[in-house]
């Protein structure tokens, strides 16, 4: 984008631009660009081609110790706000998760909004997947408990746990998610495996916010990054991740069952930078 | 409770009566921080900081008794005025909503459908949603619960069938409003921009509703204009209101856009929806 640019104040400021827009945050792009200001003087770089891998190893240090695997084990939890696209990141697991020969249960936990446990029975019918529900309006709490009885006695590998949407503002949404992971660590000790936050790439600052609540409330493991298939960049785990440490786990690059990736820092930044 | 948020750069030059160019542009820079944490559109708010600098240069800040205080309410004045001036009104006909995916366009169609409804017009909803997994399921239920008329045609049909039949049947019950629900989508998806674009021929929508997520980022404003560019957009609804996200989007669609913000979305229940009140707005995205 910068090709053949000399290093000056006005590419400075253009590249400063190009982080914001990345949705990266006004303090974590202007301390960016204040850092490659300095190590520009230090070793008198002088053009774009020069500055380019500096920003790109900077970025690399902000998030490159976010790289994480998905832990194997039994339960995972997804959680997020309205929309973020839990219910087909489920899908899109059980998937992976069966084309590994593992037996799969999906729990349809969202028992508020209106054909949320239909749209789950069609991504178990899409993977392959079971699934236990209970009828709309149903406690949560008391689908969790079914699905995990069912696991245990009939043997399966992992438990999906599907969870309505919620804004992080709104306290007694967030105490049920709480009530909800305590069912599962009553039942298995060593459960959640993973309590996942699914992020939504085209969503702003309000991204670091949901983190921060939701990593306080049930002290999130992972995250998933969907929708990176638009034109969004999803800078905003780049604060995310030097405030609060959380590992990326997966991404979400469109609407398919095959359509989930591993968080690759390299790659990210690459994008981020492109 | 404005100034609380800009104390720091305001006790840096409480004490100074004499107003210089640097401390108007110091101050200038802390609320283009604030704004654009706020997620509103990077050029947008680099265009209006420099409006609103332009006037303060204009006016004689030395006469005023708090040159600061005046300078952060003419910010404010300014976003508010960008902001007005829409009505929370909808032409009659078939109204379309389009946008991403999961910004809340079906719930929202639940909530319009009931809030016309209870001002005494004849509704009916329909959706041309044929990918997404009970897509056209959450519409029905929603619409049940306000005994609104969904409209349902057979399996098979294309976005465009549906949205053709949909259409004639609304004319036939002589309804005043056919809210059609479409399937989120990407901007970059040139299939599913054509696919929308072709409705919106067949149909001739009386309003065109962009449904925006009060969360959005940086990439709002390029988003929408990529639809508004395809189907042209008469309104935007901005959802998800009831959280802390600041809705800079707001600020970007109408200043770059001229797309007036219709209704606001307030919660995930039927009754959750609102007119647009600019200044409430204006207040949120300065923090
Ligand atoms: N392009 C794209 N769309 C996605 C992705 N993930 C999910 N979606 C879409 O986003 C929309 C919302 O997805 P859902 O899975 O229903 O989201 P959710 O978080 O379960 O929503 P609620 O349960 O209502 O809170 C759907 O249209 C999905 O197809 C992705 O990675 N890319
Ligand atoms: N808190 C809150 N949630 C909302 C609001 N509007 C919609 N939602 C929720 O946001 C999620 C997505 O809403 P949908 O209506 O399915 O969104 P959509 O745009 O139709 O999604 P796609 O069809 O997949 O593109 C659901 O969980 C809704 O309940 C709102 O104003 N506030
Ligand atoms: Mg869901
Ligand atoms: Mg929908």
């Amino acid at each position: 984008i910068f090709a053949g640019r000399k290093v000056d104040e006005e590419l400075l400021e253009e590249l400063e631009e190009r982080l914001i827009r990345a949705d990266i945050g006004v303090k974590t792009a202007g301390q960016l660009v204040e850092e490659l200001r300095k190590e520009a003087i230090r070793k008198n770089i002088k053009t774009w081609e020069g500055l380019l891998p500096v920003l790109r190893e900077k970025l690399l240090s902000y998030i490159g110790g976010c790289k994480g695997e998905l832990k194997e084990g039994k339960v995972y939890l997804f959680l997020g706000v309205n929309g973020s696209g839990k219910t087909t990141t489920i899908g899109k697991l059980a998937h992976r998760f069966k084309s590994q020969g593992k037996k799969v249960l999906l729990c349809a936990g969202d028992t508020f909004r209106s054909a949320a446990i239909e749209q789950l029975q069609v991504w178990a019918q899409r993977s392959g997947a079971d699934i236990v529900y209970k009828e709309e309006g149903a406690d949560p709490a008391s689908v969790v408990y079914q699905a995990l009885e069912k696991a245990q006695k009939e043997n399966y590998d992992v438990v999906l746990i599907d969870t309505a949407g919620r804004l992080h503002t709104k306290e007694p949404l967030i105490r049920e998610l709480r009530k909800i992971k305590q069912v599962v660590q009553k039942f298995y000790p060593e459960e959640p495996t993973e309590t996942l936050l699914v992020l939504d790439a085209t969503i702003g600052q309000n991204s670091l916010s949901q983190a921060k609540v939701f990593k306080e409330a049930v002290d999130v493991s992972g995250i998933v990054l969907t929708k990176l298939d638009g034109s969004a960049k999803g800078g905003a785990v780049v604060p995310i991740c030097t405030e609060l440490k959380i590992p990326i786990k997966l991404l979400g690059v469109g609407e398919g069952l095959e359509d989930l990736q591993e968080f690759e820092p390299k790659t990210f930044v690459e994008e981020l930078t492109s | 409770l404005l100034t609380q948020r800009f104390s720091k750069a305001f006790s840096k030059v409480e004490n100074s009566r004499k107003l210089t160019e640097k401390q108007i542009n110091d101050f200038l820079r802390e609320i283009r921080s604030a704004l654009l944490e706020s997620d509103a559109d990077y050029e947008v708010v680099k265009d209006f900081l420099k409006r609103v600098r332009e006037k303060a240069l204009q006016e004689d800040l030395t006469k005023k008794v708090s040159p600061f205080e005046h300078l952060l309410l003419t910010v404010y004045e300014e976003l508010v005025k960008v902001l007005g001036g829409a009505v929370s009104e909808l032409k009659k006909g078939t109204v379309l909503f389009v946008g991403l995916q999961g910004t809340g366009k079906t719930t929202t169609i639940g909530k319009l459908a009931k809030y016309l409804k209870d001002k005494g017009f004849k509704v009916a909803v329909s959706s041309t949603d044929v990918r997404r997994p009970a897509a056209m399921l959450q519409l029905q239920r929603l619409a049940e619960k306000i005994e609104v008329p969904y409209y349902h045609f057979g399996e098979g049909l294309s976005a465009l069938e549906i949205a053709k039949k949909a259409q004639a049947k609304a004319k036939e019950d002589g309804v005043d409003y056919l809210l059609l629900d479409t399937a989120g989508r990407l901007h970059i998806d040139e299939e599913l921009m054509e696919e929308l674009s072709s409705i919106k021929s067949a149909v001739s929508p009386s309003e065109v509703l962009y449904v925006a997520d009060a969360m959005q980022g940086q990439e709002a404003l390029r988003t929408a204009k990529v639809f508004h560019e395809k189907v042209g957009l008469t309104g935007a609804v901005l959802t998800k209101m009831d959280g802390d996200a600041r809705g800079g989007v707001a600020f970007s669609l109408r200043s770059a856009l001229g797309i007036p913000i219709k209704f606001v979305g307030v919660g995930e229940k039927l009754e959750d929806i609102e007119p647009f009140y600019p200044d409430r707005v204006a207040q949120r995205i300065m923090g």
